[in-house]
């Protein structure tokens, strides 16, 4: 299944 | 302070950016502006940097955070003409943002100001990024691949390797795929060559919704190149490069945005 990924779960928050 | 020499210019930047974000701030210092913000879905990320050589005079002796509403800014750059000069000021307390619109041959002058916000926004660290795959091809024709595979499919996979980058979709009506060779990117004889200039470390592929790259394409009037930088497991940053009246590199307006992925 493909879905859409969030940038949350590449970049950190500052 | 910032006086602009066009400020068409500006207009450009937010028109840009107006469609995927509501609210930003804007973060000035003395070497220029800087902006970040995420689209409602955090799917997105927009960034833009305004050099300090973008303008023709620039002062800011102490740093601030501008709170901006979108939509509003952009119907205040809407009344002006494109190749008016603008001044942009802020008061102190820093409440308004002021804008001093004046025709080239200086016989108009109008001034609006815009009520500033004040945002709590989330903020996302960006690394510094090896990205394996660079791609630089024509904004137009970047333009294109995207509209034309939108009415295709919604999402379009890009495989970079070291002789073309390709572009495919599929949806209910079919498939679709462009494909572009390593090659000069740019005119030759009057003729625009499309192709795209690629430095490659690792061949990627990766897919995208359409619907933000699209939106993205909105920047293509900043300038004729679009860089595609791409990595395994990480976002593609599209980036716009902005140049001043001089021709001179004066920043850049960036997206991000976060791959699809097999679960």
């Amino acid at each position: 299944k493909v879905t859409q990924a969030e940038l949350s779960q590449f970049y950190p928050e500052d | 302070n910032a006086l602009i020499k066009q400020a068409g210019l500006l207009k450009k930047i937010i028109d840009a950016i107006k469609d995927l974000i509501d609210e930003a701030t804007l973060d000035c210092d003395n070497d220029g502006i800087y902006l970040q913000a995420m689209d409602s879905s955090h799917v997105s990320l927009v960034t833009f940097y305004l050099k300090k050589n973008l303008f023709e005079k620039y002062s800011c002796n102490r740093n601030l955070s501008l709170g901006i509403n979108m939509t509003s800014i952009a119907k205040i750059l809407k009344c002006g003409m494109s190749d008016d000069t603008l001044l942009l000021e802020t008061n102190n307390p820093i409440d308004i943002l002021s804008f001093k619109f004046e025709s080239r041959r200086g016989h108009k002058l109008s001034q609006f100001q815009l009520r500033l916000m004040n945002l709590e926004m989330e903020r996302l660290s960006i690394p510094d990024t090896e990205y394996s795959c660079i791609i630089e091809m024509m904004c137009s024709e970047f333009s294109k691949v995207c509209h034309d595979l939108a009415t295709i499919g919604d999402s379009m996979t890009i495989t970079c390797t070291k002789k073309n980058v390709t572009f495919d979709t599929t949806g209910d009506l079919g498939t679709g795929i462009v494909s572009l060779k390593q090659g000069v990117v740019g005119s030759e004889n009057d003729e625009n060559v499309y192709a795209a200039s690629i430095k490659i470390v690792k061949p990627v592929s990766l897919s995208f919704s359409l619907r933000y790259l699209i939106y993205f394409t909105k920047a293509s009037s900043l300038s004729n190149k679009v860089i595609l930088h791409m990595g395994e497991e990480v976002p593609l940053m599209v980036e716009y490069k902005i140049f001043n009246t001089y021709e001179e590199e004066a920043g850049y307006l960036r997206y991000f945005l976060a791959p699809k992925v097999n679960e």
